[in-house]
């Protein structure tokens, strides 16, 4: 499964 | 990384060098709400849980510090500090945050992108940070004259969101899968919370009078 994207945003 | 993601960061971080500069230099805090302040360092608290799990950048990491960092020790400034507190203006900063912790908080437990701690975290410090500004709002509008350092600090807070619509819109566009619609729809309220703020902002640099909100 796709790993859960981090969230990349501050 | 895109350019309106940067000037996004650059303008959020020059609204907290701005705002230290103010409270270190000339020992101050008239004008600024520390509820607002409170729910700032909560919004960063919650939002930044994974800054040691998760490493997306240098550049990231040393970001997440700095705001972090600078969220406390305004805090702990307006708290503790003997100079700084003095010009706390603790009858007009009334506002109860709490009000706007809770539904946050239960808001996010319903609407999240997945029910995990950390995504709940994460959406309770998007819906936090959309109202951490009203309490300051509020303050702007019971002191009479603002001083610049103040009006500047607002500005630049509301329009670091501001560009990242922007970046939010520019990604959608370049990047397949990105979709966030609780960052979108949280980050549009925020940024028109602003909205008359920017309006009285304008038109006091406009026609070069001191900034005044009404009552």
């Amino acid at each position: 499964d796709q790993e859960r994207a981090a969230h990349d945003e501050l | 990384m895109n350019i309106f993601r940067l000037a996004g960061d650059m303008t959020h971080l020059m609204s907290v060098l701005v705002l230290l500069l103010k409270i270190h230099t000339i020992k101050s805090c008239a004008g600024i709400s520390l509820k607002t302040q409170e729910l700032y360092a909560l919004v960063f608290a919650t939002r930044y849980l994974d800054i040691f799990t998760d490493f997306i950048s240098v550049y990231n990491t040393i970001m997440k510090l700095i705001f972090l960092g600078s969220s406390f020790s305004i805090v702990w400034y307006m708290r503790r500090h003997k100079l700084v507190r003095r010009s706390y203006d603790k009858e007009q900063d009334t506002f109860r945050h709490f009000f706007l912790v809770l539904p946050c908080l239960l808001l996010a437990l319903v609407m999240n992108e997945k029910f995990t701690f950390k995504e709940v975290m994460w959406a309770f410090s998007l819906y936090l940070e959309a109202v951490a500004i009203l309490p300051q709002l509020v303050l702007l509008q019971r002191t009479k004259n603002i001083d610049n350092l103040t009006g500047q600090y607002v500005f630049l807070l509301g329009a670091y969101r501001a560009f990242y619509i922007f970046n939010w819109i520019y990604r959608y566009f370049t990047e397949p899968h990105y979709v966030h619609w609780i960052t979108w729809i949280s980050g549009l309220v925020q940024t028109l919370l602003y909205a008359d703020f920017f309006y009285y902002y304008f038109n006091s640099w406009k026609n070069n009078v001191k900034l005044h909100l009404p009552a």
